[in-house]
């Protein structure tokens, strides 16, 4: 048996944003540390992981491991069932192929219950070593998202640089060229507002700018966000969840020939 | 000229 209950259920609303744009189902893991997701999209160019601890819901079961498989597609409307305000329970019964969504009002007076068809998935898992990368950049998420999406509109890949003077995002295209900066700040009272660079190594690598913007689809999820870089080595763009847990996007560099 | 790399490129079979 396995039982989750959320009490702010459009947690998982906003993960879904982030996801469904790059996959269109995948294989959940559930342990009894947690559930876990990993999913490459079609062209194997991103991967996205996704991590959330056991302790992050109200009550939390799960038996034995297990792998259930969902159309996120079909998911997303399920969730359309949930209010903004609603507390989630996940339930999966180890003998049905099926999950139960239930969401609740949090003042008990609206119940909605929803059942799924789980779907057999295959899915090869990729192994991620613990990377010690050249370059961490913390920033805030809303400028992240800003930015990629403002380039977006000039160009079709992104170089991304950082030195010891801050992170630069570069793009060409038909209408010209643009470089963005943002240099290390740490002067706001927010920390969510600060932008940390922390550098072992310059580091120059060149994405496909579209999966930025689908990354950035994360956005709500985390005030701030990390992208760390390693030379010849994918992106990682990480939104953490506070201790909840995070959702990390791998991205594979553009390679010069 | 560059070349879109694979994440197979960089990361094994678990």
């Amino acid at each position: 048996m396995f039982e989750a209950k959320l009490i702010q259920g459009n947690l998982i609303k906003k993960i879904m944003e982030g996801l469904k744009d790059l996959v269109t189902e995948a294989n959940f893991d559930l342990s009894p540390g947690g559930v876990s997701l990993q999913a490459m999209d079609s062209s194997h160019v991103a991967l996205v992981a996704l991590m959330l601890r056991g302790d992050a819901f109200e009550n939390y079961r799960c038996d034995r491991p297990r792998s259930i498989g969902m159309n996120l597609v079909n998911l997303s409307k399920v969730l359309k069932c949930a209010g903004n305000d609603d507390t989630m329970t996940l339930k999966a019964d180890d003998t049905q192929n099926n999950i139960t969504l239930v969401f609740e009002s949090q003042a008990e007076d609206k119940y909605a219950e929803v059942q799924m068809e789980l779907m057999d998935i295959d899915s090869e898992h990729l192994g991620i070593p613990d990377n010690t990368y050249d370059a961490i950049v913390k920033m805030p998420s809303a400028q992240f998202s800003q930015i990629v999406k403002d380039l977006s509109s000039i160009g079709d890949t992104v170089t991304v640089s950082v030195t010891k003077d801050g992170i630069t995002f570069s793009t060409s295209g038909d209408v010209g060229t643009a470089h963005i900066t943002c240099k290390q700040n740490t002067s706001m009272e927010k920390e969510a507002d600060h932008t940390t660079v922390n550098l072992e190594h310059p580091v120059t690598l060149t994405f496909a700018l579209r999966y930025f913007v689908t990354f950035a689809k994360s956005t709500s999820l985390s005030h701030q966000m990390s992208i760390s870089l390693s030379k010849e080595l994918p992106v990682m763009v990480e939104y953490a969840m506070g201790d909840m847990g995070h959702i990390r996007f791998y991205l594979a560099p553009k390679i010069d020939d | 000229r560059s070349t879109q790399g694979r994440l197979e490129s960089f990361f094994g079979p678990v």
